[in-house]
């Protein structure tokens, strides 16, 4: 999954800012 | 946790009340205030028909790309809920790729005037006819229609807050790795968001109209899916080349 939505896992990853 | 005593439960649901409402504060996308400074303006009748005239895949991918941004915004939100960002990474997605788009809508009514049945988009204030191009009329009524009714509880933004952490945290979605960590995250909302309902004193029926929103949530996000699957059989190229990345991902 983590494969298929690598935009959302980068943002999921991002520091909240 | 049956060990709690009921005074450190109703500290701890305040707290929780807090956190949400300040993460939901702070990624809501428009503060009120700044709404109330654009006066409401609706738009005039030929720019109304300026975007029914746009061609369906304009009006489209325009609607895509504000959909995206609104859905930045509750990817951040949900980073900022307590224990979200400590779900295993796959539950993460499955719950922002199945929530995500029905926080939107649970957020529209913020942006959305009931007297005029008209919704802030790109700018001014919009009613269902702006979005014709689109050749999804049914879909566009139910969407403000949903709206309407949202607004007609008149949560405050806590509560507001605190429904859209409940939605998120659905432990029913497909494919959640970690089912029972999702399930006591969602409990602990919901009980936060009761003890905040009858801390405000709203009537009984307030919670029983959400739980009913839930089913209506879902229902108009497979429809958006159903519209969307239509329109790609006819336009593939436009969705591949031209539709935010984020947005294909989450609906592809």
């Amino acid at each position: 999954l983590k494969e298929k939505h690598k935009i959302l896992h980068q943002l999921l990853q991002n520091s909240t800012s | 946790d049956g060990e709690t005593s009921p005074t450190t439960s109703m500290a701890e649901l305040d707290h929780l009340v807090q956190v949400i409402s300040k993460s939901h504060l702070e990624t809501c996308q428009y503060l009120r205030e700044e709404l109330q400074q654009m006066s409401w303006q609706n738009f005039l009748q030929d720019e109304v028909e300026s975007y029914q005239s746009k061609p369906r895949e304009v009006m489209w991918q325009l609607c895509a790309v504000k959909i995206t941004e609104a859905i930045q915004y509750v990817v951040e939100f949900a980073k900022r809920i307590d224990g979200f960002m400590d779900l295993c990474q796959n539950d993460q997605i499955v719950l922002l790729k199945a929530g995500s788009l029905e926080v939107v809508f649970v957020r529209m009514c913020r942006v959305f005037d009931s007297q005029n049945n008209t919704v802030y988009f790109d700018g001014k204030f919009a009613g269902p006819e702006v979005f014709k191009a689109l050749g999804c009329d049914d879909l566009i009524t139910s969407v403000f229609d949903f709206a309407k009714s949202m607004c007609s509880l008149h949560l405050s933004e806590d509560e507001l807050a605190l429904f859209s952490a409940f939605i998120l945290l659905s432990a029913d979605r497909t494919w959640l790795q970690e089912k029972l960590q999702v399930e006591k995250l969602q409990q602990k909302t919901q009980l936060a968001l009761q003890h905040l309902l009858q801390k405000n004193q709203r009537e009984d029926g307030v919670l029983n109209k959400l739980r009913f929103k839930v089913s209506a949530l879902r229902s108009l996000c497979s429809r958006h899916t159903e519209k969307l699957s239509a329109f790609r059989a006819v336009y593939p190229d436009i969705v591949r080349t031209h539709f935010p990345p984020l947005y294909k991902e989450l609906f592809g």
